[in-house]
């Protein structure tokens, strides 16, 4: 199994979007793919009609176990909308984790454990993560093998890029892992100069660890959230699923898979 | 003093824009505003310019008084490029608050109390929020009189302003207070239909508690938070200004300000 989190600290940047986009282009191929929530906001889980405010068992379950004892990923996965997708679903419960989980030993590799129980279950297990450095973020990085970071390319959210690389450094120090990541450049609108100056800073900021292409602000990709289907079964030829179908190439090559 | 706080647990969707585009409204009009970076991502430090990784004394030694002792509010702000109005900076620091003041009595009223010490300084203080549930969220709520909701003219982001509200509920009656809030709708896209239509679902869900009128998408807002510059300053006859003029006008309403 591949396990890739896709996080970054700045809010409402295409994180549950990339997430659900990838994850339907992975199913076309016939892969099995499961789909993780660890945002207590419950975007990924919303926009496949699933309440975070009204859902058990659900991701919080693999962190706190119920009496009843553990669960495991198998009892908590739901079906989707896209056969081959299955979400582990966030509960807003989630949001207690950080005081619950204070000083326990281990508190960062509770995922990590969890997917292990379950790696011949999946092909690939993707990550969506809330907007803030915690337990749940710590938990993605400690269990992904790749990071993907996507970045509006507005000039503000270029600096915000620099503060998350000091943020995963540190975490990355004192987990003694390198975890390798690649920025994304997405809501990348051709036809402002803003976009078109903040991709080059970014190229040359980051060289070989951005990606040569773009995801082009597209609003079909709403249009497929309020359908609660994946934008490459929702609308297949639209310019951002073959964008998407371009990065999800470029994210295989760089994990070796054929 | 009027203390507000602008929240939504959703990332993107125009918190520190709206706290920036107001701030610096009420500075035109001879107001002293003071504005606090709640978000250890630190956006509204950075848009003035500063650097949240690399800033001393910030928002954080309110909260862990350094061992020189206690700091006030006086001693922390710091003047922006818009005369009139006093950035509270935050610091990525404030990502460890959370597990340092677990259990804490009276954690959530560290700003409120800090508030109270300068209540004579200021006419305004805005509160910038991160997109979370969490101790420095708390303390926004527990310091406001009124609270400012952004909400995304989009369908998933009406869905999780769902769950914000019963956030919302849940933080007030543990604190036994009433904070009354508006739901603010941004990034208006009228071209789209799923702009308008999302915007009737709002109206007829929220009534007297949403806005009558809109924030439009208005590129001008980037290139403003590019140059470090308040949006009534930057270009003063835009329509994303005139509309936060009118939000504005309808919040000092709200706040039986004349
Ligand atoms: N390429 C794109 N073109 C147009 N809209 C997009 C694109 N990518 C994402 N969006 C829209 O932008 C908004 C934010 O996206 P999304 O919720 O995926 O971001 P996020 O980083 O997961 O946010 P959060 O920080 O709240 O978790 C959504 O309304 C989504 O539909
Ligand atoms: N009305 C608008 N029109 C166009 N762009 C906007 C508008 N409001 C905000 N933006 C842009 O959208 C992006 C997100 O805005 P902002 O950073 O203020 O959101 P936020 O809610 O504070 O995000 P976070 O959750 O990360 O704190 C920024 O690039 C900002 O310039
Ligand atoms: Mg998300
Ligand atoms: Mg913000």
């Amino acid at each position: 199994m591949h396990v890739w989190a896709v996080a970054n600290q700045k809010g409402g940047v295409g994180k549950t979007t990339t997430v659900v986009a990838l994850a339907g282009l992975l199913a076309d191929q016939g892969k099995r793919v499961l789909i993780v929530d660890l945002d207590p906001h419950g975007s990924l889980t919303a926009y496949f009609k699933m309440d975070p405010d009204d859902i058990e068992p659900s991701l919080y379950d693999l962190f706190v176990p119920p009496d009843s004892g553990a669960l495991s990923i198998g009892k908590v996965g739901r079906a989707t909308s896209s056969e081959g997708v299955t979400l582990l679903p966030a509960s807003t419960a989630l949001a207690t984790l950080e005081r619950k989980m204070i000083g326990q030993e281990g508190m960062g590799l509770v995922l990590s454990r969890a997917l292990a129980d379950a790696w011949d279950a999946y092909d690939f297990a993707l990550l969506d993560t809330p907007p803030v450095l915690g337990v749940l973020m710590i938990n993605a990085l400690a269990a992904a093998e790749q990071l993907v970071i996507p970045v509006q390319t507005e000039f503000l959210a270029i600096k915000g890029l620099e503060r998350m690389m000091h943020t995963l450094k540190m975490v990355m120090k004192s987990r003694h892992k390198i975890l390798p990541y690649v920025v994304m450049p997405t809501l990348f609108d051709r036809r402002t100069s803003a976009s078109i100056g903040s991709l080059r800073v970014l190229r040359d900021e980051y060289g070989d660890a951005c990606w040569t292409d773009v995801i082009p602000v597209d609003t079909r990709l709403r249009d497929a959230s309020r359908a609660g289907i994946v934008p490459s079964q929702f609308q297949p030829g639209t310019r951002s699923v073959r964008a998407y179908q371009h990065f999800l190439s470029y994210l295989l090559h760089l994990s070796n898979v054929d």
